[in-house]
């Protein structure tokens, strides 16, 4: 509540959510590691 | 000086008292030791009266020193000196304590205003500065995720 | 007295009333003890002459009689006393403010006014509260930044890692080397199926 009086209130008040950003980086990497499972197991169907 | 008027009157209250005690009017009312003794009487009187200025004086001189009067007598000579332009009657306490000691405290009310206003400006230039790093910093972090999420979209 | 000289007070410490009536209770005790010793000293002298039949009663009406003459006239020259040293000596002039109380001509503040500036600097110091901690809050943004931002590095640096070992192994774009690899795969496939077909 004090923030929301001080010069950069604004600033303050907009801080975005880094837990949820670290998080969606997670769904990255798993995502990342479906396809490359599935690259491998094409591959190794290739192969 | 309040000095020498505070002497004079007290040295004259003094000089008619003893003046009033004359030999005459003791010796009347001593009349019945005069008669039997006068030289007596004369000399128990003169030290009547030496004693009695002398203890006075002195304890007139007790009284000055105990409250320094002399010190006091001067400074407010000096006072009234410097305060000799001004016509207008001085500020006086207003009998209500709290409040002739809160405007006591203007000044130094004042400076603690003027110095919080400066302290405040300057913690507000630095949290100027730091909330444009922070903003740069979530520009950094938001040019990151794109770059993520480019890398994870070429691999979809 | 009507007029209690409270700023005397404060300037000498004391109430001017008191310290004439010091100078009074010094006038009028020394002329009483001393009225005491002039009696005793009569009434000694008197022991040398027995038969002169005055006795201490009638000393005693005698140093009466000149106490209460004496006492009578002090009275009357202290009031004059009194007068002159509350006047004139023991007095603060009207016109005349005590160097303490500079401030108050300086800063004539009403209630009101004092009372604005006492609201007025505690806003301040409100403020420069919530300046701080706000500061404090925009550093621990900036720690967590470092964090993130050192995690999101990481992330792009094990992409850049996962291409540049395509890239190390011939396949720097592998949707094109899988494609190609998928077409060969087809074309052996084909090729197998050929050599079947001529062996039977």
């Amino acid at each position: 509540q004090d923030y929301l009086q001080t010069s950069q209130a604004e600033v303050l008040s907009s801080k975005p959510n880094y837990q949820q950003i670290l998080d969606e980086q997670g769904e990255v990497l798993s995502f990342m590691q479906l396809v490359l499972e599935e690259l491998q197991q094409a591959v190794k169907l290739l192969q | 000086s309040r000095g020498q008027l505070f002497d004079t009157v007290v040295n004259t209250v003094l000089e008619k008292l003893v003046a009033a005690g004359s030999y005459e009017r003791f010796a009347s009312c001593y009349r019945c030791f005069y008669k039997l003794q006068p030289e007596m009487t004369r000399s128990i009187y003169e030290e009547f009266i030496f004693q009695l200025q002398a203890s006075i004086k002195e304890e007139i001189q007790e009284v000055k020193k105990e409250g320094k009067l002399e010190l006091l007598f001067d400074s407010l000579d000096k006072l009234v000196e410097e305060a000799k332009e001004q016509q207008e009657p001085a500020w006086r306490p207003s009998g209500t304590p709290e409040e002739d000691a809160s405007s006591a405290m203007v000044p130094y009310l004042l400076k603690h205003q003027s110095y919080l206003r400066r302290v405040l400006k300057e913690k507000e230039k630095d949290n100027k500065q730091l909330a444009e790093a922070v903003l740069a910093g979530r520009g950094r972090i938001k040019e990151l995720q794109q770059q993520i999420q480019a890398r994870r979209e070429a691999w979809e | 007295s009507v007029n209690p000289m409270a700023y005397e007070a404060q300037f000498f410490g004391f109430s001017p009333q008191t310290c004439v009536l010091r100078v009074y209770i010094a006038f009028q005790d020394y002329l009483f003890d001393m009225m005491l010793v002039v009696e005793s000293v009569i009434l000694k002298k008197l022991d040398a002459f027995p038969d002169s039949k005055l006795s201490p009663l009638q000393i005693r009406k005698c140093t009466e009689k000149f106490f209460a003459f004496m006492k009578e006239h002090f009275n009357k020259l202290f009031s004059n006393l009194e007068k002159v040293l509350l006047q004139l000596v023991l007095n603060i002039p009207p016109n005349l403010l005590l160097p303490e109380d500079k401030v108050h001509q300086q800063y004539p503040y009403s209630r009101e006014q004092f009372q604005a500036l006492q609201d007025e600097v505690q806003e301040l110091q409100r403020q420069y509260r919530a300046e701080a901690s706000a500061g404090q809050a925009l550093r621990a943004e900036l720690e967590e930044q470092k964090v993130v931002q050192a995690e999101l590095e990481k992330i792009l640096q094990w992409f850049a890692g996962l291409e540049s070992i395509c890239r190390e192994h011939g396949t720097s774009n592998v949707k094109e080397s899988f494609t190609f690899l998928t077409q060969n795969s087809k074309k052996l496939q084909d090729v197998l199926k050929d050599v079947e077909k001529k062996r039977k």
